[in-house]
């Protein structure tokens, strides 16, 4: 629909779900997304920051979407 | 919240990098 597969969807809702004010954590994107590896994670993180939908915040380390508020 | 006026700068700053390249790629799209 948005022009994501499955597994940049699933990483973008979890980092525009998060409340914390530093963003989501790569470590707590692979504790919740059990069915992808560090490095999957990691290269739709590298995507989906490439398009701005996410940015890093506090080290590159810590992600938040520019949807949320 | 625990962030400090150095780190809430610089999450600002690379929110506003981020807005920047998602409208340039949406415009990109059309």
């Amino acid at each position: 629909v948005n022009g994501l597969t499955a597994h940049q969807s699933q990483v973008l809702n979890l980092i525009k779900n998060c409340p914390v004010p530093e963003g989501m954590s790569l470590q707590e994107l692979k504790l919740q997304l059990h069915n992808m590896s560090m490095s999957t994670i990691k290269q739709a993180v590298e995507f989906l920051s490439s398009e701005g939908h996410i940015y890093s915040t506090v080290d590159d380390d810590h992600y938040k979407s520019t949807d949320a508020e | 919240s625990g962030l400090t006026e150095e780190q809430k700068r610089r999450i600002e700053e690379n929110r506003q990098i981020a807005l920047a390249r998602r409208a340039e790629r949406l415009a990109a799209q059309r």
